[in-house]
């Protein structure tokens, strides 16, 4: 299964 | 007091078609380095990026950090009041909550003046790790934006690979498949219609072509595209403008379970 991934999953909060 | 003032209204009227279907409320920071702009889509699949320095206007005056809370929609409607060859000049009060487009035409016979209410936004701002990539490809705008477009007909993703010498577009669907191939350019007399491509180890990757359709709506600004590109990691499809800034856009890959 592919999954969508997010952006919060590769750059943090700042 | 913030005010700008752009030659030609044409490259901003670009930038917000190039933001608009993607985001719908954004803040512009305003600082002594010139216009800069972060947001994720609604979905947090992707994020938008924009610099537009200082040395690319013709005035650009900052007393203090201002941030303006637009939304888009609204901002790219009033910009499509200005012609391409008027230039612009935006200006803000400090702790105002308007922001004032001025339009004059090229003979100076004509000048519009429009106010846009600002919004008081508090956005999410992530951190983008400046990071080296395996394999960046050049290529036309144009002939990425085509090939995404074309794609979509097929499948709703396309896997990237890259390798030494060319790259694959390749798609999947319940109609058929798809696989476009670009050879990196041997010989180039016009910069704008080479392809490039630099690899440190290959890749390759599966990403939405939903989100890959938006960033395209970027092309009319620069003749280039540049795909980044590393193992797990968001792709950057970069726009430059020339003289002035950049477009990027960075897409979360889909990952397999």
């Amino acid at each position: 299964k592919i999954n969508q991934g997010r952006m919060d999953d590769f750059f943090k909060i700042s | 007091m913030f005010e700008c003032r752009l030659p030609k209204a044409e490259v901003l009227k670009k930038t917000m078609d190039a933001l608009k279907d993607l985001i719908k409320e954004a803040v512009w920071d305003v600082s002594a380095q010139g216009l800069s702009l972060q947001s994720m889509d609604s979905s947090h699949v992707s994020l938008v990026q924009v610099t537009l320095r200082t040395e690319g206007f013709d005035t650009f005056r900052c007393d203090k950090n201002i941030a303006l809370g637009v939304n888009m929609d609204t901002m790219q409607k009033l910009m499509k009041c200005a012609s391409n060859d008027d230039n612009i000049t935006l200006k803000s009060e400090d702790n105002g909550d308007l922001l004032s487009l001025i339009f004059e035409s090229p003979n100076g016979e004509k000048t519009s003046e429009y106010e846009m209410k600002l919004m008081d936004l508090d956005i999410e701002q992530l951190g983008i790790p400046d990071q080296e990539y395996s394999c960046t490809i050049k290529m036309p705008s144009g002939e990425f934006q085509r090939i995404c477009r074309d794609l979509s007909n097929i499948g709703e993703s396309v896997n990237i690979t890259v390798v030494k010498g060319g790259v694959d577009f390749s798609a999947k669907g319940d109609i058929g498949n798809a696989k476009i191939h670009v050879t990196e350019s041997s010989n180039v007399d016009n910069e704008k219609d080479a392809v490039t491509v630099e690899v440190n180890e290959p890749v390759n990757l599966t990403f939405a072509l939903r989100y890959l359709n938006f960033f395209t709506k970027a092309t009319p600004l620069s003749g280039q595209v540049s795909l980044s590109i590393s193992p797990d990691v968001p792709l950057v499809v970069a726009y430059e403008i020339e003289d002035l800034g950049h477009v990027k856009y960075f897409l979360a890959p889909k990952i397999e379970n």
